[in-house]
């Protein structure tokens, strides 16, 4: 399903300065799999996420995503294909700030053109999921840290996506939330999604089937 | 050092709907204490932080800090006993974007008129502490989630305060970071510091003296 070779990745820093953060990675991720990356801060976790989830691009080497190559795609192309496959949930949330908590969750239900009243019932419950139906019409900022988190849960698998990437979907959550919420991984897992996890937190990690490690932006 | 009493906490949803998150809350801190506060997700631990942290006011109760009762207090009295008895990691970290790391690690020297070149000195010594130092020029969006959370750090320590209230500090490392994390905050205790430490995480409740829970906005 996910066929990473040789994959290169650079920030610049200042004009004169490059930071190498993936070097020649290799990876294989099987359809229907449920796999952790595990790694030190700063090791390319989200980085590696970001390049899988389409929301950035590399410098050198291929990404195969169902047998077609992520590379030089447009805009609108890498928004066709992140819509088709992927959820993802952001390190950082991102929630829209002026949108309550159904509405933040209902998104990628209005890109698809489904009805006002159906995506509030959907979003509705796959807020009950997370366990935060009573806020619903909180908007972000009424939310703690680890309400926000599952709100961009609950925002990732709104579409059923064939892919989930999750960047640290725990680490706001206490131990019992944190179980419920992998509960509801191992469930979308299940019924036939393709679970990446970032995770720092070896309970998850010890939940998926394999765990990919990074270690200076190589899999070690 | 720190006492609360029958502290009360509402927020307005909406217009007509009162959220009760502090529910006559009682607790006692001591000076030099290393204790840390636990709790479920919502159950109102950054509510309490903020409180303690003169972030934030509350509705009925007392609060003592130091036997002065913080209640009521313009915002200029709110900076002035910040700025001289706290250093505050928040939970989401309040970087500023504009600014590159040892700039916003050395911001609350600025405010205590420190020159320029001393400021930048140590804060350079700060980010060391944290592992960071090569990364003092990068702005907060060219970090990582665990790099960003160890420069709220730096920046909460720099001018070692009485008291550090942290928001998850750990939240988004490693274990291996994370350990090195509670070695700072287990030296700073040594020397003197009053250090409240919000967490999700047994291993780094472990490591301190006391354990503070909240259910339902209650100590238990
Ligand atoms: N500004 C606000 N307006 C309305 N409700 C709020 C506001 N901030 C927090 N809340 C609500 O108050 C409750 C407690 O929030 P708080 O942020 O203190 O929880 P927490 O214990 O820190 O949770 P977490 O572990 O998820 O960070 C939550 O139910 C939250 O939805
Ligand atoms: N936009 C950027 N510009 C420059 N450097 C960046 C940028 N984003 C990330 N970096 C750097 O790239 C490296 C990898 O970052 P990344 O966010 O992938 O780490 P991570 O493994 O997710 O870390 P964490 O566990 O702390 O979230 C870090 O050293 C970081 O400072
Ligand atoms: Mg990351
Ligand atoms: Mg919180």
């Amino acid at each position: 399903m996910i066929d990473l070779k040789s994959i290169n990745k650079y920030y610049s820093i200042g004009k004169d300065h490059k930071l190498h953060v993936l070097k020649n990675l290799e990876a294989k991720i099987y359809e229907g799999e449920l796999v952790s990356i595990m790694g030190s801060s700063g090791s390319g976790k989200s980085t590696l996420l970001n390049i899988l989830g389409i929301l950035d691009d590399y410098d050198s080497g291929e990404y195969y995503l169902n047998d077609t190559l992520m590379k030089n795609l447009s805009a609108s192309q890498s928004a066709f294909y992140r819509n088709r496959f992927i959820g993802f949930v952001f390190q950082s949330f991102n929630l829209l700030a002026f949108k309550n908590a159904w509405e933040n969750v209902a998104l990628p239900l209005y890109y698809q053109k489904v009805s006002r009243s159906q995506r509030q019932k959907i979003a509705l419950e796959y807020l009950d999921k997370v366990g935060l139906r009573e806020w619903a019409n909180h908007s972000p900022n009424e939310l703690s840290g680890g309400q926000k988190q599952r709100v961009a849960l609950a925002r990732a698998l709104i579409t059923k996506p064939k892919i989930i990437l999750a960047d640290e979907p725990t680490g706001a959550l206490d131990s019992k939330t944190s179980d419920e919420v992998m509960n509801l991984f191992k469930q979308i897992h299940k019924e036939g999604a393709t679970v990446i996890i970032v995770t720092h937190d070896q309970e998850v990690a010890d939940v998926t089937e394999r765990i990919i490690r990074l270690k200076d932006g190589l899999v070690v």
